[in-house]
């Protein structure tokens, strides 16, 4: 039997929001250590990483591994139905074809519950390696989330430089150009408003504004989001899920034909 | 002109 309780439903109606931009369909991998789910949007330009650990949950039984393969817009309506302050209980029998979403109000006077139906699904694994990246920058994430949406309306791309002074963003297109920078804070006693970059090479990248705005919808997740970056490789932006684990997403930089 | 690479250029898929 698998069973996971979170007192906080919102952070799973938080944790929707944040991947069905991105992915129609996904597996839920269950295990002893928790829930993991790795999926490519359909261009296979982008991939999310989503992992919840077995001891963020309130309560966490899982008896044998399980893969569920998912349908997103499905599971986003049916968190949708939850209220925030409600308890979330995801509940499947071993080799099931259906999950259970069951929702307690706080003094447990009404209880909901939802059955859906599982998918089977192709699975395709990326192998990712342990990288070290040349510079690892700490933002806040309503501010990257802020500058995605307004150099999009620049253009279609966008480039992230990153050096010893700061982070530079920049986007150009038919209207003109668009330049935002930001450098590094001061010792601050708020952890949440500080920009820390650790550069071991300055690194310059350019995205798909398109993909970035689909990551930033992970903001509600965590004040802070996190940019990993090497010359010619995939940018990692990952945002810390409370005490319970993480969501990364992966993008293939554009380059130069 | 600007090329948007996929990520199976850089990872191993299985």
């Amino acid at each position: 039997m698998f069973e996971a309780r979170l007192v906080q439903s919102v952070i799973l109606k938080k944790v929707l929001e944040a991947i069905k931009d991105l992915l129609t369909e996904a597996t839920f991998e269950c295990s002893d250590c928790g829930i993991q789910l790795q999926a490519m949007d359909n261009a296979h330009v982008s991939l999310v990483s989503l992992n919840l650990r077995s001891d963020g949950f309130d309560k966490y039984r899982c008896d044998r591994n399980l893969s569920m393969g998912m349908s997103v817009p499905c599971m986003s309506k049916i968190l949708r139905c939850a209220s925030s302050e409600d308890t979330v209980t995801l509940r499947a029998w071993d080799n099931p074809d259906t999950i259970v979403f069951v929702f307690e109000s706080p003094n447990r006077d009404k209880i909901s519950e939802y059955e859906m139906k599982l998918i089977n699904l192709d699975q395709e694994h990326l192998g990712i390696p342990e990288t070290l990246y040349s510079c690892v920058v700490k933002m806040p994430s309503q501010e990257f989330a802020r500058i995605c949406r307004d150099l999009s309306q620049f253009g279609d791309a966008m480039t992230i430089a990153c050096s010893k002074e700061g982070i530079k963003f920049s986007a150009a297109g038919d209207y003109g150009t668009a330049n935002v920078k930001l450098a590094q804070t001061a010792e601050t006693e708020n952890q949440e408003e500080a920009v820390v970059v650790e550069m071991k090479e300055p690194v310059k990248l350019t995205f798909s504004c398109r993909y970035l705005n689909s990551f930033v919808k992970a903001t509600p997740l965590c004040a802070q989001v996190q940019l990993s970056m090497s010359a010619e490789v995939p940018l990692v932006c990952e945002y810390q899920i409370g005490e319970i684990g993480h969501i990364r997403y992966y993008l293939a930089p554009k380059i130069d034909d | 002109e600007v090329a948007q690479l996929r990520l199976s250029s850089y990872y191993i898929m299985s």
